[in-house]
């Protein structure tokens, strides 16, 4: 089972077209694995990103050097992901 | 769980257990409901489809359409539509509304869209959104089967390479789980409503996804979107944007509701259930239900326009 160990879910907020444009850039970087669940759109809309472990520092400093704001929606990926394991084990144990 | 009364619809179920709900739920109610093979997976599992009809002729009356779970990942789709199966059978008779559509019109609920992903998800990698396809050439597997209709197929929107998120597959309706319901839908003939099942982002979105450019019918269906999210907010007082798919987010070729729109299927629509983002796709089961109840105060809404406004 592919485990999620400090993947951080990132939201990025694009202010303008050429901040939205950023963004795709960075959709394009392969190397860094990114899973959008919410791509970039308008400007304004935010755009939600997993970050594997291994990327988590390039990608802020992407952000970061690119004037992009950003908060982290999810800290750890596979936290969330043990809740809801242990959530489902428990109902059905009862 | 031994019936449907005491299946457990608060928590996440394996594809084993929905498969058994159906069952359980077509035994109760053999005079309402009935569960149809629609095809294959590309690894063989079964795609099933709920017919909830009262009809006893062998016809093809005026029909409404819901799927959940083409996204696999996208877990709280699948909970509500078993969810919404039982909710039918206990609102039928009992609810003026419904019994008012069923009495016209059958409903075809496919619970779980992408049965090989969703198997993936609970076996091997929880995030997994695709399909599980091979792709020729390319280690990496599956097409996102909301690209991959013929709708404006390829164009922008969707990704030509297999290891992205959004790669559109090889053909419109490789996946079988998209030819699946083309089938179907172009046997039935008669679907007046098309209704594909989301999360997250709490949006509710209509035609068109490849261009801006508004669908013919854009004021009615913006005027049914704006009535649907009005009735879903009324429950939990969960927020709701609406508006068409490229306008409102983002463009997106070959994806369901273009296709379906494109088949003359006026009231197509597409949902984004919750949340917002403090949990993605990782919705906390505690939220099943109140999703559920919201999101069928919406269908409701659509569905019911559906039977008063024949086209």
């Amino acid at each position: 089972r592919e485990d999620f160990v400090g993947h951080q879910v990132l939201r990025i907020l694009a202010a303008d077209e050429a901040q939205v444009q950023t963004v795709k850039e960075l959709e394009e970087l392969e190397h860094l694995q990114l899973d959008f669940w919410r791509g970039p759109a308008q400007p304004g809309s935010s755009i939600d990103v997993r970050v594997p472990f291994a990327s988590v520092q390039a990608v802020k400093m992407f952000l970061e050097s690119s004037g992009l704001s950003y908060s982290i929606m999810i800290e750890d990926v596979q936290a969330l992901l043990d809740e809801e394991q242990e959530q489902m084990f428990a109902f059905q144990a009862r | 769980a031994a019936n449907t009364d005491t299946f457990n619809y608060e928590t996440y179920h394996t594809l084993d257990e929905i498969y058994s709900f159906m069952d359980m739920l077509v035994a109760e109610n053999p005079n309402l409901v009935s569960k149809i093979q629609i095809g294959k997976t590309y690894e063989g599992r079964p795609i099933f489809v709920l017919k909830f009809s009262t009809s006893t002729k062998e016809e093809k009356r005026p029909a409404i359409w819901i799927d959940t779970g083409i996204h696999s990942r996208e877990w709280v789709t699948q909970a509500s539509g078993t969810w919404f199966a039982k909710k039918i059978t206990k609102d039928y008779k009992q609810d003026k509304t419904l019994t008012s559509i069923l009495d016209n019109m059958d409903i075809f609920l496919e619970i779980v869209t992408n049965p090989d992903g969703y198997a993936f998800t609970h076996s091997k990698n929880r995030l997994w959104r695709k399909t599980r396809s091979r792709n020729d050439g390319t280690s990496c597997v599956g097409a996102d089967p909301n690209r991959n209709w013929d709708a404006a197929f390829g164009k922008p929107g969707a990704s030509g390479n297999p290891c992205t998120e959004t790669y559109h597959g090889k053909a419109p309706n490789s996946e079988s789980e998209v030819k699946s319901i083309v089938d179907f839908v172009q046997n039935h003939k008669n679907i007046k409503a098309f209704i594909s099942i989301h999360s997250y982002s709490q949006l509710l979105l209509y035609p068109y996804g490849y261009t801006k450019d508004p669908a013919p019918d854009q004021q009615e269906l913006d005027q049914l979107a704006k009535a649907a999210v009005d009735a879903l907010s009324a429950v939990h007082g969960t927020k709701y944007k609406y508006g068409s798919i490229y306008t409102t987010i983002y463009q997106a070729s070959g994806n369901t509701v273009d296709w379906t729109y494109g088949q003359g299927i006026k009231y197509s629509y597409t949902f984004e259930l919750r949340d917002t983002g403090r949990y993605g796709f990782l919705l906390p089961a505690a939220q099943i239900v109140p999703t559920a109840e919201e999101t069928w105060a919406a269908l409701m809404t659509i569905m019911d326009h559906t039977h008063k406004h024949p086209y």
